[in-house]
């Protein structure tokens, strides 16, 4: 047999410098918690979609991750939830997205995959399906940490004193882009005269 | 975001991912987690995928797929296709990391960001859980 399970907790600024001993203790034992429930699963003949979700709910369920309790904040001060799953087999997959009051997001996007002809849901209509399919649904306050608000709250004070972007600016005219002339001529870089790069996002500002 | 991927007894490979996304995102914002083939992908003849980092890069990279894509049709192995997806995702911009696992049990787990929380267990009951580079 070779029944296999990974999983991780997230990416980011992990770091030796913003970890103290008793948080990366806390972490590594959720982790292994993790992964003995769904080792469990497999070691009983489960399947590994049984096993995958069992492995999730574990980690929603604990406050240290960002996903279900312990989710980060939007900037409305809400949890909005996403989840997915994907069967090798089969190739059936489900996915929810933005929801507010389903316990375990996880369940949610299975039931989407074994009992809707969809992929994904979003949104109140996401949570309405998984009230009708029986699902744990709470209070929005449960998935609320001080950690989390906290990070909000900080994010929220950087985002007061810097330029807003595109997204922020309320509408107003600008002098239309100059029509390009027909003829291009390339630049030794390579890049038609005229090129400028879309400002998707302004740089260092992630959040937001 | 929190992720799984497993291979049961069978040979049936599954993936799952579920995320709280990005701290004060607006406008009903949503990342890669929830977009099959971008954060989440799985398909038992080329591995199971999960992702977590900034969703926006994984989204337009289609990481989880393309993953999977470079050993169906490049014939890569899983760590080498998954570490050229990361790479693409970087040279964009974008940071971040997943987990990948194929139907002979090979594991892959990297990361572009400074830390991703990750572990296993294999068949033998050998197991880890690493938290830095």
């Amino acid at each position: 047999s070779r029944i296999t399970l990974v999983i991780h907790g997230g990416a980011g600024t992990i770091t030796r410098q913003n970890m103290t001993p008793e948080k990366e203790r806390a972490y590594t034992e959720a982790l292994n918690q993790a992964l003995q429930a769904g080792y469990t699963v497999l070691q009983r003949g489960g399947t590994a979609l049984d096993a995958v979700e069992a492995t999730v709910r574990v980690m929603e369920d604990s406050p240290l991750f960002n996903a279900g309790k312990g989710a980060v904040f939007t900037h409305d001060g809400r949890n909005e939830l996403d989840a997915a799953v994907m069967d090798g087999q089969t190739l059936k997959a489900g996915a929810v997205a933005g929801v507010t009051v389903v316990r375990n997001p996880i369940s949610a996007a299975r039931a989407v995959m074994e009992k809707s002809e969809h992929v994904l849901l979003t949104g109140t209509g996401a949570e309405q399906f998984a009230r009708e399919k029986g699902l744990t649904i709470v209070e929005p306050g449960y998935f609320y940490t001080e950690a989390r608000y906290q990070q909000l709250q900080k994010a929220l004070a950087s985002e007061k004193g810097a330029v807003p972007d595109q997204l922020n600016t309320p509408t107003k005219t600008t002098p239309a882009a100059p029509v390009p002339t027909k003829t291009k001529t390339k630049t030794k870089a390579g890049k038609p005269q005229g090129y400028a790069e879309p400002p998707i996002f302004t740089e260092g500002r992630k959040y937001g | 975001t929190v992720g799984a991927v497993a291979l049961d007894q069978y040979g049936n490979l599954a993936a799952a991912t579920s995320t709280g996304g990005m701290t004060n995102k607006r406008y009903g914002r949503v990342g890669d987690a929830p977009i099959i083939g971008a954060g989440t992908y799985a398909d038992n003849q080329t591995c199971a995928v999960s992702c977590t980092g900034w969703g926006e890069y994984f989204i337009r990279v289609g990481v989880a797929r393309d993953v999977a894509a470079r050993m169906e049709y490049g014939r890569q192995p899983l760590a080498a296709a998954a570490q050229a997806t990361l790479d693409k995702v970087a040279q964009l911009g974008g940071d971040g990391g997943l987990i990948g696992l194929d139907r002979q049990g090979n594991i892959t787990m990297p990361f572009n960001s400074e830390g991703m929380y990750r572990g296993y267990i294999k068949a033998n009951g050998q197991t880890e859980v690493l938290i830095y580079k």
